[in-house]
This record gives structure tokens, C-alpha cells and sequence, in this order.
């Protein structure tokens, strides 16, 4: 009935992020007669993610698609896994040492250098920072803060205050946004690296009524977040293309499996959004 | 899982004797408050349905990982008695860590089934 | 039927850890006796699995059956509910005593799912 | 994965005979790519045996093969169920004035006959009767019967004493067979008319030492009946052909679905076995 059996395996399974990610994937499954199981952590938790990836090859799946979190578990991970005849694709985050065949997403040490770049024009250069982000393991997050931070250090009037991390999850973004908000009076800005963050911290100030003292930065295009660029609580946004991470991860794979040539490295679009470039 | 499987059965089963109720009802009273119950039940019992395959489809992809998970235990067993045989002791115990790991999955895959 | 499955899933979990148990023994004291045991659980798991598919496809045409005696069941309740409103008597009570016989059906066939 | 999905249902799922006719059936099944199921009562009753053929019409399977058990239940049954478009065969036992499209089996009004006529050579025209059936419903049960009154009817020395039924259970075979020798000592010859009611007869005839006194036909070939004509203790059976039952019934099925011609009766060989015939 199907011609092949993928597995992808995100960090979080019903993040709505990763929704999207799913999403496109199984679009282009269907398309191409494709069994997608679509299985990992139900909340964040690493060695959840590497259990499933290594059950995944036991089960002997055709290809598999994953993040590549972090260099030092996920790519010996990786490398055992192609060693079994398994092809692995990255999404969303590499692992580019690794014995991956391909990544596919953001190039994100530039989407984090963007937001570096947006958050300089908009506060006219003058900003005291807390950064949100995903995780501190995670490449992708590094790569965030790194671009982030090499985008405003050549600039006086910014200091980053604070970088704390949520992992992944909306309880604790909203805990860390609380906490910088009473230990830190001087932050005027925030900058979430992770789908989630932004919201939870936009929630947080709206919360205290610092909505129009406190510039917001957040990372993708959930609803939610669409929705606070309209109120005004969040400033500008930092765009990626789950959909298109999902469906052409699914393609690739087909391409690998059927022998043809694949480009190693793919990027998807990124780029800054704000109230303007809405509808 | 095998509790997703349960609970739909369960809400078939409940509304198809619903509907069984409203239509009775329609033809003893002729009223049509039943007729619209009973399509709208009929329309959730079609839901259900669809779901069905889901829910089932679900249990054919994790029993051929199972089955294919038996492969990968027994083939690691073989290669640790291999790599034991040459006393190769760093092969045989890396195969044997695997023969534990994928014996691990296999109880645990046991409870989706 | 389900209690078949839950043996049969409960014979390769056990067999698989005795399996386990029969390879670190041999791996740690070397005697063949724990080989041959080993290779005859393994004959036994390999049969077990090549049963994994018979019992399991007895559970998809069961399913497909399910899922079509709904069909017959809501065909049923409409051919009921058309010939009630043609006043077709003896028509609306014969279609509705078959939604009352594949009614009772379906509860039934839950068990075997 | 499969072309066509058919079931039989015979009266008594577990019953020795009625495993041969699965196994020919599901030779052919294997064949044909043809899901087959093989469901009924578990033992003999003909309201679950009512039930599973009106379950299988309500599943919409493609084919039904079962036994036209009885004129007054099974043909309005078997016409309800072509009715909705689901083809019916019989097999073993014929319901000829239903729709069924085809009967494939013995026939076996001649196979009784036969076997009255070997119980005249046998017994030199000298017997006093006893015959155990299956059931007094069952149309080839009945036909049996007739077929074998029919063959000794002008026979001034065969008296049939008793007629009796086992409802296809060996138990109630032997209870009856005990009941005679009790209560019909004149009696000097048994004719078992199903599979099992010869193999209790010869046993209770056994147990009461009387096999060199009392004559025994029996019916089929089940393993048990030969190993007692190879005693002498059943002295013939009326052979019928299981497997090929089973295994035409699927052929002529699909070929019903394909639109092409079926013959609508086609009887299985039947003949007598005895000792001699054995290698
Ligand atoms: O990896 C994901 C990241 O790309 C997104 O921005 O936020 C959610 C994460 O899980
Ligand atoms: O119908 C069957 C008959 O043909 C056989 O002789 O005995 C067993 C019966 O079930």
C-alpha cells in the first residue's frame, strides 16, 4: 500500500510549531504514497527524543527525519543510525558533522542576526535586552543567540541583560519572562528564539501593563503571535517555513532512497515581519 | 494507543444504539425532532467511523515495527555470539548492549499493541 | 479474538528476555549449553513473530467488517426513515426490525475488536 | 492485498469433516488472493448459523458459501442475501429452490442410495435396520435417508427399525447408538448418515462387543472411519470429496464475481469405500 515508511522526530510532538512541520510532511507523504509515523517527546525531554530515534531504527524505517539538537549526543546518534542503512535527514536544526544526508530549514545564526538587526532599527539603538531562549543545548538556539548577539555588539546603546532558557515549554517562558521582569526593572526589550517564547512573554507583559514600555521580538508566525503584532505587543517577528521544512524533508528523503542526487544543505526562507507586512 | 481504540468503540457502540432510539422514535411519533436527532447522530456515527481506520491503521504501522524490531533483537544476538566467537570483546559487548537496549523495546512496545 | 493477541504478545515479550537471558550467559561463562538454548528460543521467537501477522490480520477483517455493517446499519435507518414518509408500512417496519438486528450486531462485534 | 473477500459458513466450525472442506477452500483462497473466513457455530445450531450469514451479508462481503440447510429457514435467508447483491453458493447441502447461484457437493440422494444398496449385497438381502442421521432438518440429511429407504424399499429382508438423529455431536452419536443396541436388540445393521455418526456407532458397537454381529455402513473418510474398516468394524462409508468442495466453492465464486458462467450444479464424486479399497 505504501511505497515507503519515514519517522519524523521532532523535539516536542503537539507544539504547534512542530504541528506545521507535521503538517507539510504529511502532505507531501500522501502525495507520494509515504507512511509517515510521526512520534517523539510529548514535551521536550533529549533522551526521549535520542530513545525514539533509536527505536525508529530498530524498527528498521526507511529514512528518518529529525532535528539534530545537539552535536555531542546527536551526532554519534546520527552516525550509528546511517551506519544501519538508515538515511537521516535534518529539520530545522543541523547537526552538520554528523553523517546526516541533508538539512533542511532556517539558516539560523542569520534568522538571529536578523532579529539583532530589527531590534537596533526599531529601538533606535538604545535597548536593555533579556533573551528567551528554547533551549541552551540546542544548536539552533546557539546559533539564534549567536547571530543575536554578533548583530548588536557592535552597538553601544545595546546590553544584553539576561539570556534564560524555557525549554521549549509555555510554563516556563512565562516563568522566566516574570522572574526577568522583577529582577531585571531595566530590560526594554525581549527577544524570544523559540515559537513559544515570544507569546509567553507577550502574555507576561501585557500581564503588568508594560506593553508600551517593553519592545518585543519574538520567532515565528504561530497565530498567536499574529496575533500580538496586531495589538502591538509584539514589535516584529522573525519568519520560517515549517510547512516547507516538513514537505520537502519527505521529498528529499524519496530522492536519497531512490538514489538520486540531493543538495546537502537547504535553507528555507527567513526574514523579518512586521505590523506593516500584515493583511 | 489500545485506550483511544477502546473509547471509540465504546462511542460507536453507544451512538449506534442511539440512533436505533431516535429512529424508533420518529416512526412511533412521526415527529420530527427525532428525524433531526437522529441525522445529526447519524453524522457524528460517520465521523466515527473515519476515525476508525485512523485509530486501527495506527496498530499496522506499530505492529511492523514490532515485527521488524524481532529482526533487529535477533540480529544482534547473532552478531554478539560472532563477535563472541572471534573474542572480539569490545564487538560482542557493544552488540550485546544493543541485544539489551532492543529487548527493552520490545516490553515496551508490547503495551502499544 | 483479543485474548489470542495478548498470549501471543506475552509469549515474544517472555521469550525475548529469555532469549537475553540464555545470550549474557553464555557470554559470560562460555558454555555451549547456553547456546543451544539460545538457538532453540530463538526458532521458537521467529515462529512467534511469523504468528504476529496471522493473528493480527484476523483483527483487520474484523475492522473492515465493522466498518461495514455501519454502512448496512445507516443504509437501513434511511431505507427506514424513506419508506416511512412514502407510508409504506410494511416497508419502514421490515427495514427498521434489519437497524434493530445490525444494531444488536454491533454491540456484538465490539468484543471481537 | 486481497482481490475478493469471501466466508463460509458451515454448520459446525470445529467438526473434522468441515475442516477438510475449509482447507480445499482456503488452498484456493491462497491461490486467488481471496481473504477468506471461515465462520460459524461452534457447534451445530442453526439460529447462530442463521446469525453468521446475516452478519456476513450486513459486513458486505462479497461472497457467502454455506449449506442450504433447511428449505423453510435457509431459503428466504439465501434469497435476502442476493438480494442485497451478495452471491450465494451452497455447498454440501443444497437449498435448490433458493437463489443461490450455484451448489457444488454430493449429491446425495444418490449417495444414500448407494449405500442401501451395498447394505443389501453386504447383508444378503437379511437386516433389521438402525439409521442415525445428522439432523431431521437438514435437506442432504434428508435426502441421504430417502436415497437409502429408496435402494432397500423392495428388499422383503431389510426392516428399517429406527431412525434417529445425532444433531452432529458425538456424544449425542453415541447416546443414540447405545439407546438402540438397548432398546432394539433385534437390530443387526447401522447406517450412519454423517461423518461422526458412523465412527460413534462403531465405537459403542465395540464397547458392547458386538462388532461381529452388527453391520455398519458409515459416511465420509475421516481418518477414524477408515482406521475402523481397517478393524472391520465399519465393513463400507460412502466416500464425498471435503477438499474439493471447499476448494471449488472459491473457484466458482470468483468466477461468479467475474461475470463468467457457472455451472449451477456440480456434484463432487461419491462412491462406496470398503476394506479392500484401502492400500
Ligand atoms: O525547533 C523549533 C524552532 O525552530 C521554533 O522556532 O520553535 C520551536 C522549536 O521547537
Ligand atoms: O454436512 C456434513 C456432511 O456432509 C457430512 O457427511 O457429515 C458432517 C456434516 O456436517
Amino acid at each position: 500500500k505504501y511505497q515507503y515508511h519515514f519517522v519524523m522526530v521532532p523535539e516536542e510532538l503537539d507544539n504547534d510549531y512542530w504541528r506545521l512541520v507535521e503538517k507539510g510532511a504529511r502532505a507531501a507523504a500522501d502525495k507520494y504514497g509515504v507512511q509517515l509515523e510521526y512520534v517523539g517527546p510529548k514535551q521536550a525531554n533529549i533522551e526521549d527524543h535520542v530513545k525514539t530515534i533509536e527505536m525508529s531504527a530498530a524498527s528498521k524505517v526507511d529514512g528518518i527525519m529529525t532535528q539534530g539538537l545537539s552535536d555531542e549526543q546527536f551526532t554519534p546518534l546520527i552516525n550509528r543510525v546511517v551506519e544501519k542503512g538508515i538515511p537521516v535527514i535534518t529539520v530545522d536544526t543541523d547537526a552538520a558533522n554528523s553523517r546526516r544526508e541533508a538539512y533542511i530549514g532556517t539558516d539560523n545564526y542569520y534568522a538571529g542576526y536578523l532579529a539583532g538587526k530589527e531590534l537596533i532599527a526599531d529601538t533606535k539603538g538604545k535597548a536593555n535586552v533579556a533573551i528567551i531562549t528554547g533551549t541552551f543545548y540546542a544548536n539552533h538556539m546557539q546559533q539564534r543567540v549567536k547571530g543575536f548577539q554578533d548583530a548588536v555588539k557592535e552597538e553601544k546603546g545595546i546590553h544584553i541583560i539576561a539570556v534564560e532558557e524555557s525549554e521549549i515549554s509555555r510554563v516556563k517562558a512565562a516563568e522566566k519572562a516574570t522572574q526577568i521582569l522583577k529582577d531585571h526593572p531595566e530590560v526594554t526589550a525581549f527577544f524570544g528564539t523559540s515559537a513559544l517564547d515570544g507569546i509567553e512573554i507577550a502574555q507576561m507583559v501585557e500581564k503588568y501593563q508594560k506593553q508600551n514600555q517593553i519592545y518585543i521580538i519574538g520567532f515565528d508566525t504561530l497565530p498567536e503571535t499574529i496575533e500580538y503584532i496586531r495589538k502591538g505587543t509584539i514589535k516584529a517577528t522573525v519568519v520560517q517555513e515549517p510547512y516547507q521544512m516538513g514537505y520537502g524533508a519527505v521529498t528529499m528523503m524519496i530522492d536519497l532512497i531512490n538514489g538520486k542526487k540531493v543538495t546537502p544543505v537547504v535553507h528555507t526562507e527567513t526574514r523579518i515581519l512586521r505590523l506593516k507586512d500584515l493583511p | 494507543e489500545s485506550f483511544e481504540r477502546f473509547l471509540l468503540l465504546n462511542d460507536i457502540s453507544q451512538r449506534s444504539n442511539l440512533l436505533t432510539e431516535k429512529l424508533h422514535g420518529y416512526i412511533l411519533d412521526k415527529e420530527n425532532s427525532h428525524l433531526k436527532d437522529y441525522r445529526r447522530e447519524k453524522l457524528k456515527l460517520i465521523k466515527d467511523q473515519n476515525r476508525l481506520y485512523k485509530v486501527m491503521s495506527t496498530q499496522e504501522v506499530t505492529l511492523t515495527n514490532y515485527k521488524n524490531m524481532i529482526d533487529s533483537f535477533l540480529d544482534e544476538g547473532d552478531a554478539t555470539i560472532g563477535a563472541f566467537q572471534q573474542d572480539e570483546i569490545n564487538q560482542y559487548s557493544n552488540h550485546f548492549n544493543e541485544v539489551l537496549k532492543i529487548n527493552s523495546f520490545l516490553q515496551e512496545s508490547t503495551l502499544d499493541l
